[in-house]
């Protein structure tokens, strides 16, 4: 009854905006810019709040039907309850990883995971070559099979250093750190300027910031 | 051939997140 007046319904997640600033790269205010971004996400075309496949297809992509491999992937990963949609909570937990002063070691971890495809804790040469199938199709690039494979068994070789057949976690770590670029695309640079892109309530979250 | 099959997979749209932070 006046409980629910006094207290407008939220997004599920975003009751605890300090608690996910204190678990995540993000200050309180940047937790509430992002809530801006998620409110507009999750209400592009089923007014849920809630981000959804086709919601998070249509944002990348400007096309809800596009499918991607690895769109797909990450969109499974950041789904942490796995309930095939994206709430507030999970959605600010995982873009952390991507901010720019995120551990080094959470985007190895969540990098491996993403192309883990078969969630088997190893990364196999099969999936490999899958995901450089995937790539191939989606661009204009045209290679033999005999290349791919010269290319899968090459990176393989770098990567696999116990010869067990399959990537490990320490092994990706290892190839990692002598390739530092493979881990590029788990640095979103935009995510240090997140109050600057969604300014409309910054005024006030900096008000409540200061009160906490 | 000195391409690394992670490089080549990390030019996928796919991973290109800044869709989310764009006007719509």
């Amino acid at each position: 009854g006046c409980f629910s007046l006094k207290r407008p319904k939220q997004t599920p997640g975003y009751e605890k905006p300090s608690v996910l600033a204190a678990e995540t790269p993000f200050t309180v205010s940047e937790v509430k810019a992002l809530y801006e971004l998620f409110k507009k996400l999750s209400n592009s075309i089923i007014n849920d709040g809630l981000i959804h496949k086709e919601e998070f297809q249509l944002a990348l992509f400007r096309n809800r039907y596009r499918r991607n491999l690895f769109a797909d992937r990450i969109f499974d990963l950041f789904d942490i309850k796995r309930n095939g949609v994206i709430d507030f909570e999970e959605f600010v937990r995982s873009l952390g990883v991507f901010h720019p002063n995120a551990l080094v070691e959470d985007k190895m971890k969540f990098a491996f995971r993403l192309y883990d495809l078969r969630q088997t804790g190893f990364i196999e040469r099969e999936e490999l070559k899958e995901m450089v199938l995937a790539l191939l199709h989606e661009s204009e690039l045209v290679l033999s099979d005999d290349e791919v494979e010269m290319i899968v068994d090459n990176t393989w070789k770098d990567a696999d250093t116990n010869g067990d057949g399959k990537i490990d976690l320490e092994e990706w770590k290892e190839l990692v750190s002598k390739n530092p670029s493979l881990l590029k695309n788990m640095t979103l640079p935009y995510l240090k300027d997140i109050t600057m892109a969604f300014p409309s309530f910054v005024l006030s979250s900096e008000v409540e910031d200061t009160e906490i | 051939c000195n391409l690394n099959a992670f490089d080549i997979i990390s030019y996928s749209a796919g991973f290109d997140l800044s869709g989310l932070f764009e006007e719509k």
